[in-house]
């Protein structure tokens, strides 16, 4: 059930997309937040042999199977999550970076989150005049059960306050942010910890540059239809 | 044989500021590939990957800046200029391919802009703190023998000035880049001096057959109160040759259990 073989041809210096039939799991072991429950993680592995040539190309990654939902509430205008249907009392650090001259090791990732799960907090907000996160940094969040609040790259005191005011539109190059905005998203997607994304610090970016990040985050229409749980 | 998949260039970097380098790019990786033996040489060892502020430290030619009030005795790229700041980093790679086999160089965020050489090739790297690049180097390695590798990193664009009284995001001009903006300082941080300019994170060679497997997107989704879940894969898939190719693509989803056991 959990291996799926397709045969395809793919034409000369082309690029094609490929849906594999959906995978079923019976009753999976679910991905949990720190207290709530084991971080548990499947190994994804991809590969394609070319005939007359052999392996071509080999990709893996870890999955965890979870939902996580948020919605505002009225009553008190703080954001509720709900993980695999569960409510949970988000207790959350806040991140900026782990070294101001971004050596960034592996090493370093794994105390620093293990000391923020250690410390039984269950969220890392990656602030929005940091870093969009490395893999290594979402890995040991998967690992220990962070989840993690993503921001982009605005905050209101670069971008339409302080004094002299700022220039309100965000960076200059909108395109430029949205490429690279784009291009994080696909870097991350599949990490369990990624909770929410969020446009900026304390701000919300230009109209067109909110809009587009709307656009691109949101859930593919096939999704919408296919039910729930 | 090179086998297909992914290998780190962490080791073996060599740096030098870009007004102490009479060569170009071309040069640099032909003809006159730099050396730290000579003791008048501008080149000093790298902290690849890492911050020009970094590989500074690294050879103690700057202070630590997060000790007391080091940082203070660190110039500021307002004052010395970006071209201060702006580096050329060096390396070499062996890489012998096999027939049908392709290899990207990557780079999987610099910050600012950079020129590459790839023996003697130039390729462009553009704007953006937060991005990759992958570069298809294939046709211009050295079959049999070094690959020499030289990055000219250019700092952000608008690095901005620090107000004498400090303040959050100093003058705000780092705000018209696409870059992180805590390092004109904020009220939790000093300026960092280099504004993070520097080849900032990981830099792969990574060698594939014909077919490449290009961003793969999982997805769950849940039914009968998490009974019955589905895994959703979607991938792109590049044919690099130039003829059509017949694969078989394979999808495994293994679960591990505790020591070291695997189901399958």
């Amino acid at each position: 059930e959990h291996l799926h073989t397709q045969e395809l041809s793919i034409p000369p210096g082309s690029c094609i997309q490929y849906t594999f039939p959906p995978l079923f799991f019976y009753r999976p072991n679910l991905w949990w937040p720190n207290g709530m429950g084991k971080q548990s993680l499947y190994t994804v592995v991809i590969t394609v042999d070319v005939k007359d040539y052999g392996e071509s190309d080999s990709w893996s990654h870890l999955f965890g199977f979870r939902k996580i939902e948020s919605t505002i509430d009225e009553a008190t205008g703080g954001r509720l999550f709900k993980v695999n249907g569960e409510p949970i009392f988000v207790r959350g650090g806040n991140w900026i970076l782990s070294d101001g001259l971004l050596r960034l090791s592996d090493k370093r990732y794994s105390t620093d989150i293990k000391f923020h799960a250690d410390m039984n907090l269950n969220m890392i907000r990656c602030w929005g005049g940091g870093l969009a996160e490395r893999p290594e940094f979402y890995h040991y969040c998967d690992i220990y059960g962070l989840l993690v609040w993503q921001e982009f790259w605005i905050t209101g005191d670069v971008d339409g306050r302080g004094d002299p005011i700022s220039n309100p539109n965000g960076p200059l190059d909108h395109d430029l942010f949205l490429v690279c905005a784009m291009d994080t998203i696909k870097l991350l997607r599949n990490h369990p910890s990624l909770a929410l994304w969020v446009g900026g610090n304390e701000q919300i970016p230009p109209d067109d540059i909110n809009i587009a990040l709307k656009n691109n985050l949101k859930l593919h229409p096939y999704f919408e239809s296919m039910g729930g749980v | 044989m090179v086998e297909i998949g992914k290998k780190k260039l962490d080791s073996g970097w060599i740096a030098a500021r870009s007004t102490e380098v009479d060569l170009n790019g071309v040069q640099l990786t032909t003809t006159h590939p730099p050396s730290t033996t000579d003791l008048s040489s501008p080149w000093i060892e790298a902290v690849v990957p890492g911050t020009v502020l970094g590989t500074l430290l690294k050879n103690k030619l700057v202070p630590d800046p997060f000790y007391g009030l080091n940082n203070e005795t660190i110039i500021d790229i307002a004052d010395s200029g970006r071209e201060y700041y702006t580096f050329w980093f060096f390396t070499t790679f062996q890489c012998a391919l096999l027939e049908h086999q392709h290899v990207d160089l990557n780079f999987r965020a610099l910050n600012y802009s950079a020129e590459v050489y790839v023996n003697g090739h130039i390729r462009i790297l553009p704007k953006g703190m937060f991005r990759r690049h992958s570069l298809d180097v294939t046709d211009i390695l050295h079959p049999d023998g070094q690959n020499l590798l030289a990055v000219l990193v250019n700092p952000p664009d608008h690095p901005g000035k620090i107000p004498p009284q400090g303040g959050q995001g100093g003058d705000h001009e780092i705000g018209k880049d696409v870059a992180a903006q805590y390092v004109e300082g904020w009220d939790w941080m000093t300026p960092i001096r280099d504004r993070n300019t520097g080849i900032w994170d990981e830099v792969t060679i990574f060698v594939t057959g014909p077919v490449k497997i290009v961003e793969p997107h999982l997805v769950s989704t849940f039914y009968d109160n998490y009974e019955r879940a589905y895994l959703h894969c979607t991938t792109e898939l590049e044919n690099r040759s130039a003829w059509a190719v017949d694969c078989s693509l394979n999808i495994q989803v293994t679960a591990d259990l505790e020591g070291n056991f695997c189901l399958v």
